[in-house]
């Protein structure tokens, strides 16, 4: 199963994870 | 063949010019023919099934029969003596942490079904203080932004942004109870974006388009805080003291939110505000990840659209292979605002848990008998009478949405 996000945010959102990189619930995934 | 390898010296030769040349063609050929994307009358990009041979043989399979034939042998009940022996079995095979689950007891689970919705005790998951956090355990497949409306699905592969969320036709409004303000969402222009190593699927595809979908209403209670998502209270937010008890819960999204609930009835048009842009994450969850998800942050959900499809696997494997993987797939798309304009996250199924819950949405039955409606079609509910503070569902970060189950 797969979870997609889609969002709008400032254009200074940066991701704070990596591709590949095991992730759980509650995990800072971004931040403005 | 030993001698031959090591021995025999290497001659280079220059290619001929025009055997270059055609590689070169032949290369952009086969980019082009990628990249083309067939529409309807209406404009609407049609999904088809698109990879190698291989991807053809899965999807000339039963999958969907296959899902919950799957999803009724392990709901089987399992011997009492067995249920230990079984699940530490499972655990080790796919990596579960026995000492997070609750409840802790083996034999409190009466099938695997049951073991794989299993919840975590409190305070397993810690929430960051950020605007996004985790809706789910598992790996970042991929993440970006979201250019010409066009998702990565892997490198170079995309797929329209439209196809997956759908989209909001002109004149053509979803029905909603008729004493509520009718819900807006953003509607982009151009429909695509990312999912994995350059695969991309539409926003279209993702959502839905509302041309090819029904509405009916949705109006069941908000569920009370989870543990995970009760960050907010009057200690916190002083001004919640003044809120009714029943309202505390919208006001505490409203505030996390950072908007004054009287003024979120509407979102923003159909283009994002200027200076914003759009963003997408692609999460995937393994077999043996704890199946349940949460709000990644504090958001309304204002309508979900659930788009009947196919069940291929959504392991990395096939995402890199079949295109369009995500909008083929059965999904919910459950879309709605939180502080930055649009929000929208679309749990998508796959063949071994091809049902997908949503606790605040009674009504949604998914991966059910009977012949799928055409791609890209789907039925949509809104939430705007779950609170009239905020015409949505709210929800607050981490706090528990719904899951996958097995088949």
């Amino acid at each position: 199963s797969t979870i997609v996000l889609v969002f709008e945010a400032p254009n200074d959102f940066e991701f704070a994870v990596e591709a590949g990189q095991k992730v759980r619930v509650g995990q800072k995934l971004g931040d403005v | 063949l030993l001698n031959a390898w090591t021995e025999t010296p290497v001659k280079w030769y220059p290619i001929p010019i025009a055997v270059g040349a055609l590689v070169l063609v032949a290369i952009q050929y086969r980019k082009k023919a990628r990249k083309e994307v067939h529409v309807d009358a209406d404009g609407n990009e049609i999904i088809r099934l698109k990879g190698p041979w291989q991807v053809h043989v899965l999807g000339a399979l039963p999958l969907r029969n296959m899902s919950r034939l799957w999803g009724y042998v392990n709901s089987l009940e399992l011997p009492v003596w067995f249920r230990p022996y079984g699940f530490r079995i499972y655990a080790a095979a796919f990596g579960c942490n026995l000492d997070e689950i609750e409840p802790a007891d083996l034999k409190s689970y009466p099938s695997l079904g049951a073991f794989f919705y299993r919840r975590l005790k409190d305070g397993a998951r810690p929430v960051a203080d950020a605007v996004l956090v985790s809706p789910a355990d598992g790996k970042i497949l991929h993440f970006g932004t979201i250019k010409d409306l066009r998702v990565e699905q892997v490198k170079g592969i995309t797929y329209s942004l439209d196809a997956l969320l759908g989209v909001e036709r002109p004149g053509t409004p979803p029905p909603v109870p008729a004493h509520m303000p009718a819900p807006s969402i953003p509607v982009v222009d151009d429909h695509e974006f990312a999912n994995v190593n350059g695969i991309e699927y539409t926003l279209d595809q993702l959502i839905g388009a509302s041309s090819s979908g029904t509405s009916t209403p949705v109006s069941d209670t908000p569920p009370a805080p989870k543990k995970f998502g009760e960050r907010i209270d009057a200690s916190v937010v002083p001004e919640l003291a003044d809120v009714p008890e029943a309202l505390r819960h919208d006001a505490s999204v409203a505030a996390e939110m950072g908007v004054r609930p009287a003024l979120t009835r509407s979102t923003s048009g159909t283009t994002v505000k200027p200076g914003h842009s759009l963003f997408f994450s692609v999460i995937y969850l393994a077999p043996g990840d704890y199946h349940r998800f949460h709000s990644p942050t504090a958001w309304v959900v204002e309508k979900r659209r659930h788009f009947v499809g196919e069940l291929f696997s959504v392991s990395p494997y096939i995402a890199k292979r079949l295109e369009n993987l995500f909008v083929l797939n059965e999904r919910v798309a459950l879309l709605g605002r939180w502080k930055y304009g649009f929000f929208g996250m679309v749990p998508v199924g796959a063949t071994n848990v091809g049902s997908i819950k949503v606790n605040f949405d009674q009504a949604l039955r998914t991966n059910v008998r009977g012949r799928p409606p055409p791609l890209g079609t789907y039925t949509e509910a809104v939430y705007s009478a779950a609170s009239t503070l905020l015409n949505g569902q709210p929800l607050m970060a981490a706090q528990e949405m719904g899951g996958f189950c097995l088949g």
